[in-house]
């Protein structure tokens, strides 16, 4: 099974 | 005061067909520059990022920088009432709750003006790092549209993979499998019609089938639609919008549980 991240994960806030 | 026209309102409207899958609302950023848009999806899987430079439009004037939060929803429904030949023209006042949508018919004999409130939206923008990616293909957007369309009845995930040969996109599920491999073109006479390769090395990276085929609503936008990506980063799907800008959408990579 393949887990889905999120983009928050690759690219940071602010 | 903003104001922004555009003597093609069917680049709007398309832009507006574009994102309105994934995104309900967004903030337009307006500056001297252009127009700038960044959003997440609901579920902060993708990002759709579009830029509309000020030399693009047919008369353009931004004195002071202004975001515009807008309900997508209200303003497909503003512009599907632009004809495709309207001339189109975004205006509001600084710091004003409202933006007006002017359409001016080719010979100027209907002239329509739209009021629509804007939100108040708190603004998570993402910082997106310049990336030298692995793999760029370029191939026609509407070769890409069909091969989503056609691999999302087999799985909800769609194996990208990217060689020096060509790109193949699979997908397995229930019904079965399925494979579509694109060899590079060698010498097309379109430029929209080849599939380009540019590798610096091989990349096999799995991504969820609905969000490319919502990517795929911006295909009216361009011929041709570029793909880049990078080992355990984002993908990148990008369309040109003409001369004036581009849409761009992220997508996490889907990982090993």
């Amino acid at each position: 099974k393949k887990a889905q991240p999120k983009l928050t994960n690759f690219f940071c806030k602010g | 005061m903003f104001e922004a026209r555009l003597v093609q309102s069917s680049i709007l409207k398309k832009v507006l067909e574009a994102i309105k899958d994934l995104l309900n609302e967004a903030t337009f950023d307006c500056s001297d520059s252009g127009i700038q848009l960044q959003a997440m999806d609901n579920s902060h899987v993708s990002l759709v990022s579009m830029n509309l430079r000020s030399d693009g439009f047919d008369k353009y004037r931004c004195d002071r920088n202004i975001s515009m939060g807008m309900n997508l929803g209200s303003m497909t429904k503003i512009l599907k009432c632009a004809a495709n030949e309207d001339v189109v023209t975004m205006k509001a006042q600084d710091n004003a709750d409202t933006v007006t949508f002017v359409f001016e018919s080719p010979n100027q004999e209907k002239v329509s003006d739209y009021e629509m409130k804007l939100m108040n939206l708190d603004q998570e923008h993402l910082g997106i790092p310049e990336t030298e990616y692995a793999c760029v293909v370029r191939l026609p957007a509407g070769e890409f549209a069909r091969i989503c369309r056609d691999l999302s009845q087999f799985g909800e995930s769609v194996v990208i993979s990217c060689t020096k040969e060509g790109v193949k996109f699979s997908s397995a599920g229930d019904i079965g499998s399925a494979n579509i491999k694109l060899a590079q073109t060698s010498n097309v006479d379109k430029e929209e019609l080849a599939v380009t390769v540019e590798m610096q090395e091989p990349v096999t990276l799995t991504f969820a089938s609905r969000y490319l085929n919502s990517f795929t609503k911006a295909t009216s936008l361009s011929n041709v639609v570029q793909l880049s990506m990078s080992p355990d980063v984002p993908l990148v799907v990008e369309y040109r919008i003409g001369e004036i800008g581009h849409i761009r959408y992220y997508l996490a990579p889907k990982i090993e549980d």
